[in-house]
């Protein structure tokens, strides 16, 4: 474990947390796209089947079971809970043309060809992805409200450091997990042009429609 | 296919 990993692993509970309490605290899930959540639901149950093979760590498992049990309330929350504020109108990017290329791409290039390996491999690249649904509704509607764009600034923030953590780890062990690298940062490359906009236009983001 | 790497991030 470095600082870098850790700082990253706690800015992507805030990120979580942020969106959580938005939608708790409004009641509302007015401008966050529920196919966002539903495919982190998805990241998070297909990478962490080994909570219950492979014990790594008291801090591994006890992230493992918050990161799912936030991402289940937050789907809850979205689909039933507050259901009639839900923004189905503008949640329409066609997560078909996320799920087929990322499954096709897990069969053929993986660690090994288990289902637990192609299972995880396909959580690293729909991650990569999922925030997708995300962004094309901010594009639609062409805002997004300042809380949500915090959430999407410590999404962002933790990738970051994630790709920070595997140069040190790169120095420091020697190791790097070439999947999840190249996935890694492709998934920050996306929000490199929210960054932009969160920097130079503040915190309420207009798109240019 | 290289061996399956430690799986040790979230």
């Amino acid at each position: 474990m470095n600082i870098f990993r850790l700082a990253g692993d706690v800015s992507h509970l805030v990120a979580i947390l942020i969106l959580l309490m938005k939608i708790w605290r409004s009641k509302s899930c007015a401008g966050i796209s529920g196919r966002s959540q539903v495919l982190f639901a998805l990241v998070f149950t297909t990478r962490y089947l080994d909570l219950f093979t492979v014990y790594i760590s008291a801090y591994n498992t006890v992230m493992k079971v918050v990161f799912l049990a936030l991402s289940y309330a937050t789907v809850y929350l979205i689909y039933m809970r507050f259901r009639n504020s839900y923004d189905s109108e503008n949640d329409t990017f066609r997560v078909e043309f996320l799920l087929i290329p990322v499954i096709g791409l897990s069969f053929l290039e993986n660690y090994a060809f288990t289902p637990l390996e192609i299972l995880w491999t396909f959580s690293i690249f729909l991650e990569s992805v999922a925030i997708m649904p995300q962004l094309f509704m901010i594009t639609k509607t062409g805002e997004a409200e300042s809380i949500t764009t915090h959430y999407l600034f410590f999404l962002g923030l933790y990738r970051a450091l994630y790709i920070a953590n595997w140069v040190w780890r790169y120095h420091t062990e020697g190791f790097y997990d070439q999947i999840a690298i190249v996935s890694g940062v492709v998934q920050t490359i996306f929000y490199c042009d929210f960054f932009y906009l969160y920097v130079t236009r503040g915190e309420e983001i207009r798109t240019p429609s | 296919d290289d061996e399956s790497k430690p799986k040790d991030e979230l």
